[in-house]
């Protein structure tokens, strides 16, 4: 059975695309098969591995091409599927059909062969993430050292607990992940404490601020790969083995 | 005339709602009269200044309200529409309309008596920031100096010449803002020299990163009250400059 997670935050900017990638290619690391799905219309999965496709999300969620066509090898154990703005215009074709929020579950349902399945998401709260709320069984929800990332918070949860209830879908917040931390700021610090005490062990360690993670990207490469031992690949490699173990 | 002015960029967390509040303060504190319409359903303007209340921009927008009910004054010179995540909603609303982007354009025209009007946008590219830039003759493009950051201009500006072509609405880039700039950092320094490149003189002095910017939400102060001799507060004021006497 294939773990179904997704990348969720509605504030931009806090590391949703960062956590995906290193969730997904840490898990792949360490043996595990792992496909990484680019929920976001600005397909900064693709950006990051510099690499394009002509079939994309969009095109499975249309039913305009099958998984075998949008499934793309990256590294051993992980493959991707890609995205890019023409996700949008297929959200608004959805506006239209019935039960448009199952529309993801439905077109990945028939993949398998992956032990995790991992969904980066876009910065909304909009039918789309409806359609990721509904297809994971947990989601991952990376929160930057800011207050106004921090303040997001309550509508988020909101947000996923009422597609819990309002669509009887079991989703747990399988890890609150602090990111941008850095021990010498006092509002790190507060901050991870607040998120401590609203969500308590489900806070992860935090990710601390590391140029080596803002870097990685323009090469195309993973943290683990350009970097190995700085902060950013320790503190990532800490938050997979909390996925392998759990 | 009012001048009618969008701060957008669909990558998240690139530093938009902090230059439509600092823009929109500092032309006030300049003596200007200036509105700020949060056109994000995070409503982040109304957590930077600590307020709320029932009638918002989605309120305006589905004609639930007039304008008179949803504008709200926070400062002297400066008035506010706040939003929250009833506009989510209210964008769905408007899917089934005809024109549904010229709407907050139609829901704004009656207003008069300001020189400027800023609107914040959310970090995407959907119905509601195509209403945005219907409305705008002007915006403002934040770039933070990540590489993802600079990856995703080029599609933001596909998105804002296709409504100037398309719907024959003049429009234009006033100014792109490098923010979380640190001349100590290789990066920031090459990110803004491929700006300045592919946009001129259009590219304005870069926002350093200032810590006083990202604690001033938390005090519901303006970095101009704040920390009014900040590198922030300098890097804003030269902002406003250049939008008070363009
Ligand atoms: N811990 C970190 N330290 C330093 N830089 C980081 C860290 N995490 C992420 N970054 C960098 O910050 C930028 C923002 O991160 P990222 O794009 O992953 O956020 P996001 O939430 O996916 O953004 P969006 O809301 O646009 O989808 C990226 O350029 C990334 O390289
Ligand atoms: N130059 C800066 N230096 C330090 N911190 C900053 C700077 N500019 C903004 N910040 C802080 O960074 C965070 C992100 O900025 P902001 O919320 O304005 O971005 P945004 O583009 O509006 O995000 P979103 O995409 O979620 O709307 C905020 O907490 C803000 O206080
Ligand atoms: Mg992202
Ligand atoms: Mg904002």
């Amino acid at each position: 059975r294939t773990r179904r997670i997704a990348v969720i935050n509605h504030k931009g900017g806090t590391g949703k695309t960062t956590t995906a990638v290193h969730v997904a290619a840490g898990l792949a690391d360490a043996g595990h098969r792992v496909l990484l799905v680019d929920f976001d219309p600005q397909g900064n999965v693709g950006v990051w591995f510099g690499i394009e496709h002509e079939r994309t999300v969009a095109d499975l969620l249309l039913s305009r091409a099958e998984p075998r066509d949008v499934i793309l090898p990256v590294r051993p154990n992980l493959d991707v599927v890609l995205s890019d703005q023409t996700l949008g215009s297929a959200q608004e074709a959805l506006f239209h059909r019935t039960a448009n929020d199952e529309v993801l579950r439905t077109r990945l349902a028939p993949i398998s062969g992956y032990e995790f399945c991992i969904v980066d998401c876009a910065p909304s709260l909009n039918l789309l993430t409806r359609n990721a709320l509904l297809y994971a069984e947990e989601v991952i929800i990376p929160i930057s050292m800011e207050y106004l990332a921090l303040v997001g918070v309550r509508q988020l949860v909101e947000n996923i607990l009422s597609v819990r209830r309002g669509k009887r879908h079991d989703i747990e917040i399988s890890a609150v992940v602090p990111t941008f931390f850095s021990r010498q700021n006092k509002k790190s610090l507060e901050i991870v404490e607040s998120l401590r005490g609203y969500f308590g062990a489900v806070v992860s360690d935090p990710i601390r601020l590391n140029v080596k993670l803002s870097e990685a990207p323009s090469h195309g490469l993973t943290v683990f790969e350009y970097a190995p031992s700085s902060n950013g690949a320790r503190d990532y490699r800490k938050l997979v083995r909390r996925f392998e173990h759990a």
